[in-house]
């Protein structure tokens, strides 16, 4: 099982729809400061439902539309999908591949949002996919996903905050 | 509940161990539970000591030495409970060339029982990878990306700089 | 208090604009006292646009584009009050080669009127000094000064990897 | 005006008695992790005395002597100097070199310590050393030293203490 291609489509600094297409094994990601890279991983944790938006930069959900960029207008809605190979049936769907979106819409009021989820293109909700993504250890408070930084507070953080680290594996 | 905490401790602290001397060259580090008789009460204390050193304060160590800790302990918990695959962004911003070529040569050979995806701005990393992705963005504020790059064409036309460090 | 507080405002914040847009190569930046009427009330913002970007919040800025905003702060207040001076220790960690070889040169041209030592592991910044030290350590935990080393005894001896990055 | 020499003795990862000669202008510092590299931006902190111990990344002040290494004895004092060309008579001294010297020595009952500073090989205060340094625009606490990883903090921090940088310097 390994993540096949990561879509995205208005989120952050990715302006329309844009495909990834990711091979197995290792792959490195470079690129000049500001150019979107880290925008990369936050668009994977987007779909991994962190528990909060401070984990993927953005003060409100919001703001992880594309904001027009220099010139342009800003977009209604930020939509990012992770495709899984799933010929090993890791996943307990019954497909090859399983597709996980994340929809968040600007409501007509501009102020307010709605987010939705979806598997393989039908509505879905967070628990499910914390369960589909359990079958494979996946989750967004685990180490799949180091973000920038992170790297040096796994040394300064307490000796508590640390355990629980353990316990979320237990 | 106590005993799973206490399994999941020996388990990642064993995995630990091993990654750090290979990562260290030699050194020893450990995973200390502060209170054994009830884990809960406590917190998970890290001891380390690079090859040719004294056991020191965590905190005395170097910037260098702490990103050695840490990629140690991920890499533990990496073993200890494998996942299909893994994002890492700027792991090596502090490590020497050296030891940033270690970690991602570490990377490169658990590549081949889960998927890595690594952000790097460091030569020595991307030299490892097996494949290679590049992220631009023209004076527009919109990201590109461009598939398949080889490292001669990141230098000159991604990084924008010839002779790189 | 106010008014001299006001003063230094007003030096610091002229010169943090003409760095940052130096070093962004056409950004803009600025400082803002939060409470003009009782600056000691509030607190100092900053407000950074990169070139080609909409103005955001300063969290959202990438981790390189930070380092910009922070080193184009430093210079602005060693411009506005200098000193004869200076040690940075690896403020280059998140810049990309074309930054960081950018940074070295805005300190090349700053090391004129004032002293300059900075600590880096980047080839890129390494190669701007006029002077450059190594410091070693065997495996006895007791550190060495190298004086006056060339670039490629770093690579090969200090550094100890024959194709550094 | 500038730094001229550092001298350590058993200072940190410094065994012994080393005397660093820097040149004017723009001087890098490199070596591999952990080889001691900020232990020398830490001796130059140690002199012009930090308002904390943490700024030198030390528990208590003895942590600074030189703990004997792999497999030596540690030390029972740790001293470093500061020698800075004063040939165009900046700093308010009449010689054209000025040495700034602090030494801690632990005390026989190896829990105290003894904290001295010394101008010149003459002993002073740190009150000294502040009034003597003020006239250059040298300060512990101002932007003179940059320590590693600092550089996130700038952003980072709170607007107020962000403010009271300038409140220094005003
Ligand atoms: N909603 C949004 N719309 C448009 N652009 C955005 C949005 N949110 C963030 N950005 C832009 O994304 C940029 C940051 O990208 P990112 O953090 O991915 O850079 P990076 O490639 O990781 O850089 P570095 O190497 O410095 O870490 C910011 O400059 C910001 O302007
Ligand atoms: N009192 C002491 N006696 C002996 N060694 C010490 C003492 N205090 C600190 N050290 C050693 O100094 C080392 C750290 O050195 P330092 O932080 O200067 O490394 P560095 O060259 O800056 O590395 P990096 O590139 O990783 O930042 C630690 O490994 C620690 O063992
Ligand atoms: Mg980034
Ligand atoms: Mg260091």
């Amino acid at each position: 099982m390994y993540l096949k291609q990561l879509e995205v489509e208005n989120f952050k600094s990715f302006k329309g729809k844009l495909s990834i297409p990711f091979m197995d094994g290792f792959t490195a990601i470079t690129g000049p400061n500001g150019s979107g890279k880290s925008n990369v991983s936050d668009a994977v944790l987007f779909v991994l439902g962190p528990r909060s938006s401070k984990a993927i930069r953005a003060g409100k959900l919001t703001d992880l539309i594309f904001n027009g960029g220099k010139t342009g207008k800003p977009a209604s809605f930020c939509k990012v999908s992770l495709i899984f190979d799933n010929s090993e049936n890791i996943l307990p769907i019954s497909t090859n591949e399983v597709k996980l979106t994340r929809l968040v819409k600007r409501s007509k009021n501009q102020i307010g949002y709605s987010s939705n989820f979806y598997v393989n293109g039908k509505k879905s909700t967070l628990g499910d996919f914390d369960n589909i993504l359990s079958h494979a250890r996946i989750s967004s408070d685990g180490y799949n996903i180091v973000q920038q930084g992170d790297i040096t507070n796994i040394v300064s953080m307490g000796g508590v905050e640390r355990r629980q680290i353990l316990d979320e594996i237990a | 509940k106590k005993t799973g905490l206490l399994k999941v401790f020996d388990g990642i602290n064993e995995k630990f161990k091993d990654v750090y001397a290979d990562l260290s060259d030699g050194g020893e580090a450990e995973l200390l539970i502060e209170n054994m008789t009830d884990p809960f009460q406590g917190g998970l204390q890290i001891k380390a000591r690079p090859k040719g050193k004294k056991v020191h304060r965590l905190e005395a160590l170097s910037g260098g030495e702490k990103g050695l800790v840490s990629m140690s302990f991920i890499f533990a918990i990496q073993r200890y409970q494998p996942s299909p695959f893994y994002v890492l962004d700027e792991v090596d911003q502090n490590l020497d060339a050296l030891n940033a070529r270690n970690i991602a040569q570490m990377i490169k050979r658990n590549s081949e029982r889960a998927q890595f995806l690594q952000i790097s701005l460091r030569e020595v990393t991307l030299k490892e990878a097996s494949n290679l992705v590049g992220v631009t963005m023209q004076n527009d504020g919109i990201s590109k990306v461009i598939m398949k790059v080889d490292l001669g064409t990141v230098k000159k036309d991604i990084m924008d700089i010839k002779d790189a460090d």
